[in-house]
């Protein structure tokens, strides 16, 4: 979801 | 995974690679801001909370785990190393933590994308990370000879910045991206922090001379 597609960056 | 985001990830990688390489052969911090290394210390501690918690990829938490041991292995070096502390500018690097720190954790409070403990402490590490690099700018600026490796990390820390720009426009295009307000504006202004020094590097090295930064 929205959340989780920029937290999957460092 | 896009080839932009891979090549900013490498890039930061080098960063970090390049300034423990001077750190630990030359047994030298001469030129590298403590005040910036303790910010990304204090940067990837917080944005990180997550690590053992929620598990992305084993490529993910393999560069985290860097990320923060090479970032705290660095503000001991600077700081207890018995040899590589006595070679820090601590005259030269006066900027002051707090005075970018309490800023950015009152932004995070205010404009968050949820008031939650984790969101708020990964929105603080966005908004100083997008300036951590300014004491270390600074003292660039002071010191009159700034070494090759030195010059290299900074040069290679922007570039990962200018990447994940790159990455990002990607990823909107190809991917059911939304728009990240929070992100892409401290991100922004991160990179733009560099432009600056980019043309002193440029400059430096179209002509084959030494880096020097205007004082």
């Amino acid at each position: 979801d929205e959340q989780e597609s920029v937290k999957d960056e460092l | 995974m896009n080839i932009f985001r891979l090549a900013g990830d490498m890039t930061h990688l080098a960063s970090v690679l390049v300034l423990l390489l001077k750190i630990h052969t030359i047994k030298s911090c001469a030129g590298v801001s403590l005040k910036t290394q303790e910010l990304y210390a204090l940067v990837f501690a917080t944005r990180y909370l997550d690590i053992f918690t929620h598990f992305i990829s084993i490529y993910n938490t393999l560069m985290k785990l860097i990320f923060l041991g090479s970032s705290f292995s660095i503000v001991w070096y600077m700081r207890r190393h018995k040899i590589v502390r006595r070679s820090y500018d601590k005259e030269q690097d006066t900027f002051r933590h707090l005075f970018l720190i309490l800023p950015c954790f009152l932004l995070a409070l205010v404009i968050n994308e949820r008031f939650t403990f984790k969101e708020v402490m990964w929105t603080f590490s966005l908004y100083l990370e997008a300036v951590a690099i300014l004491p270390q700018l600074v003292l660039l600026q002071r010191t009159r000879n700034i070494d090759n490796l030195t010059g290299q990390y900074v040069f290679l820390l922007g570039g990962y910045r200018a990447l994940y720009i790159l990455n990002w426009i990607y990823r909107y295009f190809t991917e059911q991206h939304f728009v990240h307000w929070i992100t892409w504006i401290s991100g922004l202004v991160q990179t733009l922090l560099y432009a600056d020094f980019f043309y002193y590097y440029f400059h430096s090295w179209k002509n084959n001379e030494k880096l020097q930064l205007p004082a």
